[in-house]
Order: structure tokens, then sequence, then C-alpha cells
């Protein structure tokens, strides 16, 4: 893989819906 | 306080989003300016770290030493590819 290395790691917002772990629960 | 019970009936997603608006507040008071970041690196932990850390100050202030480290390390590397 390794196309979105840029985009990590993913940034936490408090208030805002967690998107950072993958599609666990979509 | 969060209890390992309260974050076994959310669901997966709901349990990162209760410990990381938990983790956050302590992470931005040792590292204000990645926070946002660092806290995303911590939730990729396992949560019953990640409760560990709630519990510990120095575990958790170790923890995000390391990550800023790797941070600042993947950020160099991102940079000189460029």
């Amino acid at each position: 893989n390794g196309s979105s290395s840029v985009n990590w790691p993913p940034e936490f917002r408090p208030g805002e819906p967690w998107k950072g772990y993958p599609n666990i629960d979509p | 306080d969060l209890k390992a019970t309260v974050l076994s009936a959310a669901s997966p997603g709901e349990q990162k989003e209760m410990l990381g608006e938990r983790l956050f507040p302590l992470v931005q008071a040792i590292q204000p300016t990645m926070s946002n970041k660092i806290t995303g690196m911590l939730l990729e932990l396992e949560n019953s770290e990640l409760l560990h850390m709630l519990e510990s100050p120095e575990s958790l202030r170790s923890m995000v030493e390391e990550a800023v480290e790797v941070l600042q390390a993947h950020q160099a590397m991102d940079t000189s590819y460029k």
C-alpha cells in the first residue's frame, strides 16, 4: 500500500466523530 | 469516570471516541502543538493500553513523548521525498 502516508496519523478533534479508525462499524 | 464495562457497551468507534475525548486534554497539557495528531496516534493502540494511560500520568507522558518522536521522524521522511 503506502498511498496514504501523508494523511497519517488521523487527527482527533474533540466533539467530532472519530474517523481515524477504519470501517469497523460503518 | 471511564470503565472497561462502559466501553464494552459501546461500538468500537464510540469506544475510541470516548477514550479520545478523555485523552485529548491530557495530551494537550503535555504537548500543545501536535495534540490532535498525537491523540489520533494513541487511539490506534489497544483500548486497554489507553485506559492504563488515563490512570497513569507517567505512562501517558512517555507514550506522548514516543508519539512525538515518531511523528517528527514521519514528517521528516515526508518532506525529504518532496
